[in-house]
C-alpha cells in the first residue's frame, strides 16, 4: 500500500482515455483497458464507468519523456508506464510511454497486463514483493487467454475495498515457495548446467554456483509454452529440451521453439491410450530417456528415435521403493533423483537400488 | 560519481556508464536524493542505503554494491509508480 493506505471514498469509478497509440487498433486500445479495469471490479466492489468529456478519476494517456508530470519517460524500454495513487487532480492517473511498442500479445509490451499493473496503483496498490504478483514492479509476459489475478494481489485490494459480490475465477493462483514442507515438482530438467525446476506457471532456475534460486515465470521465457508443465528433459548433444503437457511436446532452442514443435506424444511412440508424461529423464551415458506415465514407464532411444522393445514396463519392479508414480525425475553422476510428492529419492543407476531418501525442498538447501 | 567505489574489484568490473545508470534508478524508484557538491562520500553511503533496500525488496543478496546480478535486473522493463511522498 501507499503511505496512509490511499483510497477512493467511492466505489463507482470513472476513466477516461485521453488519447491513443498508433501501436495498435483504437478499439484494441479501448478492450485492453476495460478488460484492464475489469480484472480488479471482478474482485472488488468497484465499477469502472468511461466518460469522453470532463474530469474522471483515472486519466489515461500515452505521452513520451516529459509529459506534463515532471516524471519523465525514458524512451524505448526501461520505464513503461506508472501511475498515480487514488486522489484529486493528478492521483488516480496513468500514463504509458509512446515510446514503447505497445500490443495485444508478446509481440512488443502488451498493454492489458501493463494497464493492469498501472490501474492496481490508480486504486491504491503500491508494488509487491511477490515475483508472481501482478503488481511486481518488473513487465513479465504472462499470456493472452486472460488473467487468473493472483492471490497476493486479491488479498492487497480487498483490504482496501472489500470483495465483491460475485468473482468470476474465484481460484487465485498463489506462488510457490521453495521451502513449502509440503512442495510438490511438476518437472525438472537441465538446461545448459542449470536445473530449471517447474512449478505451475513457474520455474526456479538453480545454477550450481548459486545457493538462490531465481523463480520466473514460464511465459516469460516462452510465451507460447503452456503455464503448466508436466515432464522436461534436456538432449543436451543437440541442445533441446522437451517439454511435456497433455499429449503434446514442445522442444526448446534456448528461446526458440524448434521447427516441427509442438508434436503429439504419439509421435514418439506412445500408445494413444497415454494421454500425457507425468516425468520424463534422459540417462547421458546410455543415450537413453525414460519416461514415466501412470505406474508404467517407457525408454526411448535417442539415437534412433524409436521407442525400445519390452516397455512400458511397471515402475514399482524396476525401481522399487520409489513409489508407485513419479512427479519429476532428472539424473547426475549416475544417479536418478525421483520427486515423488514432498520426497526425492536417490537411486544409484548401476546398483540399482535407493541410496538415500531426501526432501524435495532439499534441491533448494532447504 | 556519488556512489561508493572504494574497492578496486568494483571499480574493474563497473563502467561509469553502469553507474550512471544505477544512480538514476535509484533516484526514480528509492527516492534517492541528489546531494550539494562536496559531500561525495556521504552520498555515497546514501547510493549504499539505496541499493541495499533495493536489494532486499527484489529479494538479491544484500551487499549494498553494484553487482552483476543487481545490474541485470536494474536493466529490465519496469513499471515506474510515482513516489507518493513527493506527489503529497
Amino acid at each position: 500500500f501507499f503511505p496512509r493506505k490511499l483510497k477512493w471514498s467511492h466505489t463507482n469509478i470513472t476513466y477516461r482515455i485521453l488519447n491513443y497509440t498508433p501501436d495498435l487498433k483504437k478499439s484494441e486500445v479501448d478492450r485492453a483497458f476495460r478488460k484492464a479495469f475489469k480484472v480488479w471490479s471482478d474482485v472488488t466492489p468497484l465499477n469502472f464507468t468511461r466518460i469522453r468529456n470532463g474530469t474522471a478519476d483515472i486519466m489515461i494517456s500515452f505521452g513520451r519523456k516529459e509529459h506534463g508530470d515532471f516524471y519523465p519517460f525514458d524512451g524505448p524500454s526501461g520505464l513503461l508506464a506508472h501511475a498515480f495513487p487514488p486522489g484529486p487532480n493528478f492521483g488516480g492517473d496513468a500514463h504509458f510511454d509512446e515510446d514503447e511498442l505497445w500490443s495485444t500479445d508478446s509481440k512488443g509490451y502488451n498493454l492489458f497486463l501493463v494497464a493492469a499493473h498501472e490501474f492496481g496503483h490508480s486504486l491504491g496498490l503500491e508494488h509487491s514483493r511477490d515475483p508472481g504478483a501482478l503488481m511486481f514492479p518488473i513487465y513479465t509476459y504472462t499470456g493472452n487467454k486472460g488473467l487468473l489475478l493472483p492471490d497476493d494481489d486479491v488479498q492487497g485490494i480487498q483490504i482496501l475495498y472489500g470483495a465483491g459480490d460475485h468473482d468470476p475465477h474465484p481460484d487465485h493462483p498463489k506462488t510457490p515457495e521453495k521451502c513449502d514442507a509440503n512442495l510438490t515438482l511438476d518437472a525438472i530438467t537441465e538446461l545448459r548446467g542449470e536445473m530449471v525446476i517447474f512449478k505451475d506457471r513457474f520455474f526456479w532456475r538453480l545454477h550450481p554456483q548459486m545457493v538462490e534460486a531465481d523463480l520466473v515465470q514460464i511465459k516469460s521465457f516462452w510465451p507460447e509454452i503452456p503455464s503448466k508443465i508436466d515432464a522436461a528433459y534436456e538432449h543436451p548433444t543437440n541442445d533441446h529440451v522437451l517439454l511435456f503437457r497433455g499429449k503434446k511436446v514442445w522442444a526448446l532452442n534456448a528461446y526458440d521453439i524448434v521447427e516441427g514443435y509442438p508434436k503429439k506424444i504419439y509421435e514418439l511412440g506412445f500408445p494413444r491410450s497415454v494421454k500425457g508424461v507425468d516425468a520424463a529423464v534422459h540417462i547421458k551415458d546410455t543415450g537413453k530417456t525414460l519416461f514415466f506415465a501412470g505406474e508404467k514407464y517407457w525408454s526411448y532411444d535417442e539415437q534412433n528415435q524409436v521407442m525400445e522393445k519390452g516397455y512400458p514396463r511397471y515402475i514399482e519392479e524396476d525401481f522399487p521403493g520409489i513409489g508407485h508414480r513419479v512427479d519429476a525425475a532428472y539424473e547426475k553422476n549416475g544417479y536418478i533423483y525421483f520427486f515423488n510428492g514432498p520426497l526425492q529419492f536417490e537411486f544409484n543407476i548401476w546398483s540399482e537400488r535407493i541410496m538415500r531418501v531426501l526432501t524435495t525442498t532439499s534441491i533448494f538447501w532447504c | 560519481l556519488p556512489i561508493s567505489i572504494s574497492d578496486e574489484d568494483d571499480s574493474d568490473e563497473f563502467t561509469r556508464e553502469k553507474f550512471e545508470l544505477a544512480e538514476r534508478y535509484l533516484k526514480r524508484h528509492y527516492n534517492l536524493q541528489s546531494n550539494p557538491a562536496g559531500i561525495q562520500r556521504k552520498a555515497g553511503d546514501t547510493v549504499t542505503s539505496k541499493l541495499r533496500e533495493m536489494q532486499a525488496f527484489f529479494g538479491l543478496e544484500v551487499t549494498g554494491k553494484l553487482n552483476e546480478e543487481t545490474y541485470e535486473l536494474m536493466q529490465q522493463p519496469r513499471c515506474g509508480v510515482p513516489d507518493i511522498g513527493e506527489y503529497n
